[in-house]
């Protein structure tokens, strides 16, 4: 594994920041955003999925009260595909009809699998095969502005997981980052580093750090590691590993 | 003359005038007065709530105001989180075996 990964800095890889706006879609985008992100890294093809397909087509009929990301992926197998985001987009709203049919398909999937929730396992697996999808306890975002949340069980409860969203790489803080570091300065202070996953939010370039917040990596935050989720895409006998920037 | 008043420097912000730098920023506006003053309530607690966050966070993140600072927890969850998953997930058994490409 290596020490840091950040696929944002491969080109054409994660698509721009996604706004939900009052439709709880977050499920629907992680899933669209691992599909791209898989999509381009092993077609060397940049797509952008539709979210308004997974919304009007999936099973439930009503993916704007909520969902799970492996419906999103149910919902890719039975349509064979997805259509693109500029031909079928996104309306904030489920549409009456599914209209997966009337536009060709832009990016499919093989299947989709459930990681080990072991943190480095998944880091291994960000780092050779791309962004996967992961289900988080939110409570602490509705306050959160920058930085690396180092949550504890106590503030945030890692069994109630409620947002779904797309881990794009990890890293870790320079010592002088350490706000402890800082701030008590006459106390005898820790110079350790800190590390932590890159997670893309689906609420809008505006919110956090520019759409993306950052978790600690190595206790399980926030329940990380309850539901990590890919789709996989290409042909599983073409072993073909590739290199996180 | 022995009394002088000592210029105390700029005054930190008051609650309201924090309020309404929000209301501006994030474009909110309410319907009527009380609703007006539950959602200053609610924006109060959720500050307080941050600076708890702040200084309990054994990390580098910084806790404030966001767009979501005058929501409760509960309308925060029912508007923004994953709602079908909303503390009842399923239960997934976990496939033993392995993560390879070879697996059924």
């Amino acid at each position: 594994v290596p020490s840091t990964c950040d696929w944002r800095k491969a080109p054409g890889v994660i698509s721009s920041v996604k706004y939900q706006e009052n439709c709880l879609c977050c499920w629907a985008m992680a899933a669209a955003g691992n599909i791209e992100a898989q999509w381009a890294i092993k077609h060397k093809e940049s797509v952008e999925v539709s979210v308004q397909e997974l919304l009007d087509c999936g099973r439930c009929g009503d993916g704007c009260r909520g969902g799970y990301v492996w419906d999103a992926y149910i919902t890719v197998l039975n349509n064979s595909g997805l259509a693109s985001e500029k031909n079928y987009p996104f309306q904030g709203v489920v549409g009456k009809k599914c209209q997966a049919k009337k536009y060709k398909k832009v990016a499919w999937i093989q299947d989709f699998i459930m990681l080990s929730d072991n943190e480095q396992k998944i880091a291994w697996y960000l780092a050779t095969e791309g962004p996967i999808t992961v289900t988080i306890n939110m409570k602490l975002l509705q306050q959160y502005k920058n930085g690396v949340i180092r949550a504890t069980p106590t503030t945030c409860d890692p069994q109630h997981v409620n947002h779904v969203v797309l881990l794009v790489g990890f890293g870790k803080t320079k010592s002088v980052e350490r706000r402890r570091a800082k701030a008590v300065s006459s106390q005898s202070h820790s110079r350790q580093s800190t590390q932590y996953w890159i997670l893309k939010n689906s609420w809008g370039a505006n919110w956090g750090e520019e759409g993306y917040f950052r978790l600690h990596r190595g206790s399980n935050a926030c329940g990380i590691t309850k539901y990590p989720i890919t789709a996989r895409v290409g042909k599983p006998d073409k072993k073909q590993r590739v290199s996180c920037p | 003359d022995s009394f002088r008043v000592q210029d105390p420097g700029p005054r930190p912000l008051e609650l309201r005038e924090v309020f309404t730098l929000f209301q501006i920023q994030y474009n909110r506006s309410y319907s009527n007065p009380a609703e007006h003053a539950r959602r200053l309530d609610i924006f109060a607690r959720n500050l307080a709530q941050a600076q708890r966050l702040q200084e309990e966070d054994l990390g580098t993140a910084n806790f404030g105001v966001t767009p979501f600072s005058d929501l409760t927890e509960e309308e925060f969850g029912q508007l923004y989180g994953n709602q079908r998953a909303d503390g009842k997930a399923p239960s997934v058994d976990r496939e033993t075996g392995s993560d390879e490409w070879e697996g059924s």
